[in-house]
């Protein structure tokens, strides 16, 4: 219906708006409706000025700053629909330090509202989990679970 | 209702049996290039009732069984067990504890099962429907996929957004 | 020959005069999320010729020229100058230096020089041919685009070969 | 020329079979001609198989190892026609320390033949260069080069 698309676009570009700040530290970003005659059919745009920059097409946008502003909207339609389930495999492979570090720190806030699957090469971001479980293939092409202590040597 | 674990046996690169126990918050998953990290992400999608094997990274269904190794034979059937605690009731049945199951055999024969019992896709999806559970295009990222959102279109991304409303 | 240096100046995110001298070897590029890294690359394909702005990320050629920040206004020209040792005479012109400009103005206008000489694209082309410098589609690597080869057709891959042969 | 894409193709053929073999520490990989009959037009097929797995479709292949057979492909096409000067930026992205360390590897090998301007996130990847360069904003949007030193603090 309408009046539910409306409510439900609304409630995620204000979580959105804020998000990017966060993420940024800064900048603005936003969504809108491309035609607003007609919110029952028309595409949706997704405009980002990170911090200190022009306003400029998004293609312009670096991989680390695509990724933050993709994390940013995915979260943002999460928090208003929560499915009690999320997977996320190796979002933070373009992120810098700094950047998953803000990605770590917003993963954290939803983790009341969801139980989160992350898959990650990065250290940074193994620090959030509540468990952390390692995938090994000691014989070639069989994989087998293993545990793993973060402060041991079988960190991956 | 939360999830409480997934157990994997012949699907992809898991031709023993594996499970892994989830809780509240944050499970990580670690492990080198090709160990079975994304394989993992491929049977939950598969289990809750994926059609599409080329969104599974195949070229048809019988790529997601075992297709042996150096050391192991081929197996013969790929099974993927999802377990829920329902204690809450929010799935519409009256067990504490709900499993979803779904085999494929060599011989292309597939079943889907809830709690062992043989069920249709269509129970499965029915069994989900409102709860956000699923395999629609935001709670899953598959790797490389992050992105996705800036990608699409502005009609495919007003897609994901009804699906939110 | 061996590139010696390039030279950034009002292309994407470098209003000021930049350079970066390479070596024998391999030079490293390192620094935070969107400082300007892979703009470096596009300042590359762009001085050779490169015909497309969505290859350059872009929507039109006019994205290439600083469009202004917190602290600046935007510039009214680009320019790459990219600079070659040629004591070898590998290049088809009698100098121990080559210089290759691309400028691109507000208005629309944009040239090309060799040695500070106007030149026209195709001029730059066929001083590169069978040089292996350019932009085809192997020497170059995108950021994202690393299984690039792996994801084409087997006829897009052939053209790749094609123009290795 | 018929000859010549022949001679090309089964060069790099050649090197590619080598160098998977080299970057997975086994295995084997091939290029087929879709079309033997019809050298001059067909397409390209490409066979991989990791040590100790199944030849299946590339398309199962993890990130990591489709990032490695696309590296080995890609610098065997380049060693049958060496450019002076190639670019990678970040191709290291979905590579595990171990595959890090040979992919740095492989790339000395190539280190006589051509420059490389190599892009990365990676500090295993930062090791290999002749010479390193940051790129930072301090005035937000405004890029300029600082160098770096490997030791110290500035390692972005
Ligand atoms: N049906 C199958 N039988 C046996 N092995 C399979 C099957 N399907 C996929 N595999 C293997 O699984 C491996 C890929 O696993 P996966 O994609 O989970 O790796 P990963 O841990 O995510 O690695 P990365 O860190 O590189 O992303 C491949 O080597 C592939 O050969
Ligand atoms: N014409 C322009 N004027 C001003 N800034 C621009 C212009 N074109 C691109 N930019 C800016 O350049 C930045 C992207 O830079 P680049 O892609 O080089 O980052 P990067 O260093 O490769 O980062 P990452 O590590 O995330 O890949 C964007 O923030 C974009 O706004
Ligand atoms: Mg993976
Ligand atoms: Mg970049």
């Amino acid at each position: 219906s309408r009046e539910r698309f409306q409510t439900t676009f609304t409630q995620i570009r204000d979580h959105f708006r804020a998000l990017f700040r966060k993420l940024f530290g800064g900048g603005r970003a936003d969504i809108v409706l491309e035609d607003p005659e007609d919110i029952l059919e028309c595409g949706i745009e997704i405009l980002a000025q990170p911090p200190g920059k022009e306003l400029q097409s998004i293609s312009l946008m670096s991989g680390g700053e695509k990724s933050m502003t993709a994390i940013a909207l995915l979260m943002s339609i999460f928090s208003c629909r929560p499915a009690p389930f999320a997977i996320m495999d190796e979002v933070d492979a373009a992120l810098d330090e700094a950047n998953n570090d803000r990605f770590n720190r917003i993963v954290q806030e939803f983790v009341a509202m969801s139980q989160f699957l992350v898959i990650t090469h990065s250290k940074w971001t193994m620090g959030i989990g509540d468990r952390l479980y390692g995938i090994t293939m000691q014989e070639p092409g069989v994989s087998t679970r293993v545990s793993v202590e973060l402060t041991g040597a079988n960190v991956a | 209702m939360f999830l409480k674990r997934i157990t994997i046996c012949g699907f992809k690169s898991f031709p023993d049996k594996v499970d892994f126990e989830f809780g509240p918050g944050v499970t990580c998953i670690v492990g080198p290039n090709g160990c079975g990290k994304s394989n993992l992400v491929d049977a939950f999608k598969w289990v809750l009732g994926e059609q599409s094997a080329r969104s599974l990274r195949g070229h048809q269904m019988g790529d997601m069984i075992f297709a042996g190794s150096a050391t192991r034979r081929a197996s013969s059937v790929a099974q993927v067990d999802l377990v829920f605690d329902n204690a809450d009731r929010s799935l519409s049945l009256d067990f504490d504890e709900i499993t979803v199951t779904r085999k494929l055999y060599r011989s292309g024969e597939s079943e889907y099962q809830i709690n062992q019992d043989v069920a249709r896709l269509r129970d499965i999806k029915e069994l989900f429907m409102d709860t956000g559970v699923g395999i629609d295009a935001y709670s899953v990222v598959e790797q490389g996929r992050v992105d996705g959102l800036l990608q699409s279109s502005p009609t495919e991304r007003r897609l994901i957004f009804e699906e939110a409303a």
